[in-house]
This record gives structure tokens, sequence and C-alpha cells, in this order.
């Protein structure tokens, strides 16, 4: 028996939009740590790693660890049913083919049920490592969007370049060039707000746009990103859901052949 | 010309 209350459901449907384009179908895997996820892309090129840890649920029974498999896209267009205040409750009985989904207004005067079908999903569960980074970027989330969204109208890959200057986003394609650099920057209103670069090392690695463009649709789940990169390593870009835990986006680089 | 890496190139299969 699965009963997963959160109080928060809006929390839920942003995970879904930042995940659903990337993913297509994933195993929701339910434990006494909390409800989590893992998958590839279908090109294995990016990861997604989501944890909504058991503490931020106001009621969270797992009686046995579950694997869940749905259809992203049909996950969410249950969840775009739930109003953004509502209530949304998972449940599943075990050994049941389905999961329930339950959604309560706040005044409690309105209450649904969407039941939908499991699927069998042969996934394959990948070790990530610990590991130390050369560089560890923490920026607006916003900004980091705005950037992307930006060099993508002009080239296919994005250089992503850490130095004592500052961090240096470079693109080019037909028509041009193109150079964002953000400094640290803590003299700020508000934390959020803040630039912060941490560097061991200067790094620069190139990626593709197409998905970091795609890995800022969580950027409604958190005011800030953090990027980690190393020159051996997938990029990391983390995106914190308060309270909760995380979703976090591996991307594998691209290298000169 | 450049080459995109496979994420399974880092990450073992645990």
């Amino acid at each position: 028996m699965l009963e997963l209350r959160l109080v928060q459901g809006s929390l839920l449907k942003k995970v879904l939009e930042a995940i659903k384009d990337l993913v297509n179908d994933a195993n929701f895997d339910c434990s006494a740590t909390g409800f989590s996820l893992q998958a590839m892309d279908s090109s294995h090129v990016a990861l997604v790693a989501l944890l909504l840890r058991s503490e931020g649920f106001e009621h969270y029974r797992c009686d046995r660890n579950l694997s869940m498999g749905m259809n992203l896209n049909n996950m969410s267009k249950m969840l775009k049913c739930a109003g953004n205040d509502d209530i949304i409750t998972i449940k599943a009985d075990d050994g049941s083919d389905t999961v329930t989904f339950m959604f309560e207004s706040p005044n409690q005067d309105k209450i649904a049920d969407f039941e939908m079908k499991l699927m069998d999903i042969d996934s394959e569960h990948l070790g990530i490592p610990e590991a130390e980074y050369q560089a560890i970027v923490r920026m607006p989330s916003s900004e980091f969007a705005r950037i992307c969204k930006d060099l993508s109208s002009i080239g296919d890959t994005v250089v992503i370049s850490v130095t004592k200057e500052g961090v240096k986003f470079s693109t080019r394609g037909d028509i041009g060039t193109a150079n964002v650099v953000c400094r640290q920057n803590t003299t700020v209103d508000k934390p959020e707000e803040a630039t912060v670069i941490e560097m061991q090392e200067p790094v620069s690695l190139t990626f593709a746009l197409r998905y970091m463009n795609s890995f800022t649709k969580a950027t409604p789940l958190s005011g800030t990103v953090t990027i980690s990169l190393s020159s051996d390593l997938p990029i990391v870009v983390e995106y914190k859901i308060a309270e909760m835990g995380y979703i976090r986006f591996y991307l594998a680089p691209k290298i000169e052949d | 010309m450049q080459r995109q890496k496979s994420i399974l190139s880092f990450f073992q299969k645990s």
C-alpha cells in the first residue's frame, strides 16, 4: 500500500512539466527515503534524477519499496487536471497495475480522483559516483534560462568556460557568434539573485543547447540553479526543490573527434 | 567535427 499526500501539489505538476519532454517513460521508485526517479532520454545523452524526500510529504505511507512505471506524458495530462492550489495524493495498492492521483481543493469542496494505468518499463539504473567538481556556479535560474534561450537562436552548442574572471557561455552559428559572461556577484538584495562561482581550476566544456533548454523547464521549481563542471564528467544542472529534494540533470559533453 | 558522448560512457549500470 502506498499513500503519499503532498500539500503543495503544484510542485508535482512543475516536476512533470520539467521532465516530460526529456523522458517518455520512467519508473517512479517509492521507498522510506522518498519518491524518486532516475531516467535517461531516448538517445542516452542526458539523465534526470529526481528526489522528493518522504519528510516533505504531509503523509507518507510506503509499506514496501515499489517501482511504478509511468508514461510521463499521460501522467502530465492527469496532473494538469489538478488546480495549482490543490493537495495531491498518490495512491497505489500492492500488485496493482494502476495508480490513483487524488486532487483536493484547498477548502475541501472538490475532490477528484484520476486513475492511470501503469506500465512495465525495463529501465537501467545507473550508479552516479560522488565527484569533486572543478567548478560550481550558482546563479538565478531565470538568468540561466534566458542565456540558454538567447544562445540557441544563434547556435546549436554552448561552450561553458569557468575562469577566475567568471563563467562564460559562448556559441557560434551561421549568422555569427555570441558570448555571455557572468561575473561573481554577491552584493544583491536577495540571496537567490547572487551569482557565486567556486572554482578549483579553470574548465571549459561543450554541450548541446537543445538539452540545456529542455533542463530549463525546471526553472519554476527554484529561484537558483547550480551548475557543476569537470572536464571528465557530465555537467550537472541542479534545481533544488524547497524542503523536499532536488531535480538534477546530467548531460554528457560533446568532444572533438 | 564534434562528437556527442553518451551518458553511459560515464555512469555504470548498477
